[in-house]
């Protein structure tokens, strides 16, 4: 996650997935950036916080097996660069999310909820505990 | 050194084909848990009071990437592996899960065994002189050396090779891997800290974590990283006593077989001396074939064998056998005799593998009377220059030191992985090609070996095929 | 075969592909069919 160009691919993808929600004539523009809001963040839920280990073997005697992917970044220190970029797509989604619904209350209760799950989840306090 | 790190798109390409072959995985996953598609790979039906044999997600890569790939790797081979060799030509109908034989052989040109001096032979005065042991020793003195295991080629050989390596006293051990995993820990111990290259190979790391010791990587080939990685130690000592290390090892590789790059030894002694440390070099793949003679990376830069604590190396890449070695002080080698794990416990080397090694450096020496050796090591740097620069004019990313017999082109992404490797047998060239988890994830590669047993009608062939694979597999994208 | 390569679908099965080529396809249809009613 902190080699080069990891970072672009992320952007990339994101931006991608809203393309194609945008692409569906059913969709109004402030519907397709709240899905991409929380589909973003179900997936990245999904993938950091929820799937453990590491999907090939690792060379540690297995000791990864436990922990998520978010707490094997950097060997778990806290506040790296890379930590700190990946909490802060979420956010600036959210507040993308909430320009294009035009603060609507119900769309913002939304994104605001799903945003808090993924922030809480990365928080340095919850390193480890199940 | 060259080092091209990949382009953006190059990176981008990778991730988005991971992502679709993780998408795919889990799609498939899915299926074969819900019965929907037969189930082909190991199973660990595990009754509930057994430990699991492995974490089933653990595998998910070997399931959804590497059983895709898995016809390009561990292909068997039913020749010596020289200049040329013969596959066992297999197939798959069902997408790699199972093979079957077809009974053919496929005769191509090998650039992908490690064979630098092209002592892989079945003729010739160091086979022969295997043969000959077998009748006089047998095959294997089933014992170790502290028993019954020490043979009279076992102590001709250790001082030839010290003699060769220019220290006082080395010793010889039946597997290369186990040399490093069992040395270390009679050397090093708990009190003690490690610094080693972030590229080092298994059996360091290995030896490294079965002594105890801390352990700390720096960056590969990054003389400044690990000064100041030392520095800290020394200030710092023991994290939790405070108290000065025991013991600092330096643990660095001579040459870097997935990189092809060669260690700043001289700096690094530099270093040794400055901060009082100890140097541990493996030469796995120096040894042999860098050199103006042969003698690995400490003659390629000149510098004095003494000044190497632990000098270790391999006779399974540039002697055309198997088995490693261990040289330096006398009382070291002494200690080691003693204590170290190889010796106490393990099978004592071959004699037929012994007698291969020990004539194939005798004729690198020149004690042959010929000048074969030279001529090999000679015909080997050739190679490697010529295949170097031949590639790099044909525009692909190489990485690594000019002086070293391993090229590394990049291929980056998994599928070219396996379309270069499929694409070369087809045009009967044994190519080895590495992908994730061996190299970093962007890193897929196909690794040239060259060998003194090369001639340049073989390297052009290669080159022309190479150039034609590289031209449909899009990766001549050197800037 | 860059297509292929770029997007691994040179590593999946036939299903798999037609599979991917369809997602692809629907996408871009529907693409093409939004951007026709908003313009």
């Amino acid at each position: 996650l902190n080699s080069k160009g990891i970072w672009f691919t992320y952007v990339i993808f994101v931006f991608t997935m809203h393309l194609i929600l945008l692409s569906l004539p059913f969709l109004s523009t402030a519907v397709a950036w709240t899905l991409t809001n929380v589909l973003h963040n179900v997936a990245a839920f999904y993938l950091l916080h929820i799937v453990k280990g590491a999907p090939w073997e690792t060379s540690d005697q297995g000791k990864a097996r436990s922990y998520t992917y978010w707490e094997q970044i950097d060997d778990g220190v806290q506040f790296t660069a890379t930590r700190k970029f990946l909490t802060t797509v979420p956010i600036v989604l959210f507040l993308m999310a909430s320009f294009y619904t035009k603060y609507d209350p119900t769309h913002f209760f939304i994104n605001v909820s799903t945003l808090i799950v993924v922030l809480i989840a990365k928080l340095p306090q919850l390193h480890g505990v199940r | 050194e060259l080092y091209e790190s990949p382009s953006r798109l190059q990176v981008f390409y990778t991730h988005l084909c991971y992502t679709i072959l993780e998408v795919f995985g889990h799609i498939r996953e899915f299926m074969r848990k819900w019965g929907l598609e037969q189930r082909k790979g190991a199973v660990d039906n595990n009754t509930e009071d057994f430990a699991p044999l492995f974490n089933s997600y653990e595998s998910f890569h070997t399931r959804n990437v590497y059983v895709r790939n898995r016809d390009c790797f561990n292909r068997p081979i039913c020749s010596v592996p020289g200049a040329e060799i013969e596959l066992v030509e297999r197939k798959s109908d069902d997408y790699n899960w199972t093979f079957y034989y077809t009974g053919e052989k496929i005769k191509v040109l090998n650039m992908g065994s490690y064979n630098y001096l092209g002592f892989a032979e079945n003729n010739g005065p160091s086979s022969r002189c295997a043969i000959k042991s077998i009748e006089d020793f047998g095959v294997s003195s089933c014992s170790s050396r502290q028993e019954l295991g020490t043979l009279r080629c076992h102590l001709e050989l250790e001082e030839l090779l010290a003699r060769f390596i220019g220290v006082e006293a080395a010793l010889v051990t039946g597997m290369g891997f186990a040399t490093n995993a069992l040395s270390i820990p009679a050397v090093i111990e708990k009190d003690c800290l490690i610094l080693s290259d972030e590229l080092n190979h298994v059996s360091l790391i290995l030896g490294a974590r079965l002594s105890g010791a801390t352990i700390r990587v720096f960056k590969h080939n990054n003389v400044q990283d690990l000064e100041s990685k030392l520095k800290k130690a020394i200030i710092d000592g023991h994290p939790l006593t405070r108290r000065p290390w025991k013991k600092i090892f330096i643990i660095v590789e001579g040459v870097y077989s997935m990189e092809g790059t060669i260690t700043p030894l001289p700096e690094i002694i530099a270093l040794k001396k400055k901060y009082k440390a100890y140097l541990y070099l493996d030469e796995a793949h120096s040894i042999g074939a860098v050199g103006p003679t042969g003698r690995g990376v400490v003659e390629h830069y000149g510098c004095d064998p003494r000044d190497v604590d632990v000098l270790m190396g391999t006779f399974s890449k540039s002697f055309g056998a198997a088995g490693g070695y261990v040289a330096g002080p006398q009382n070291l080698i002494n200690h080691l005799k003693n204590s170290s794990h190889s010796h106490c416990y393990a099978t004592s080397m071959s004699a037929p593998v012994c007698m291969q090694t020990k004539k194939t450096l005798e004729i690198i020496m020149g004690l042959d009377g010929t000048k074969e050796g030279q001529r090999r090591i000679k015909q080997l740097a050739e190679n490697t220059r010529y295949f170097r620069d031949k590639l790099k004019k044909m525009g692909f990313v190489v990485y690594g030191n000019s002086g070293s017999p391993i090229v590394p082109a990049m291929l980056y992404m998994p599928p070219k992985v396996a379309f270069f490797n499929r694409l070369m047998l087809e045009r009967k060239i044994a190519v080895v090609t590495v992908g994730f988890p061996a190299t970093p994830l962007a890193g897929g590669r196909v690794r040239f070996c060259l060998s003194a047993a090369h001639t340049r009608e073989m390297l052009d062939r290669a080159l022309q095929a190479i150039d034609e694979c590289g031209h449909l597999n899009g990766i001549k994208i050197s800037k | 075969m860059q297509y292929l390569l770029n997007t691994a679908l040179y590593m999946l099965e036939p299903p798999e592909i037609k599979l991917f080529n369809f997602i692809i396809l629907v996408v871009f249809v529907t693409a093409a069919y939004s951007t026709y009613i908003f313009l």
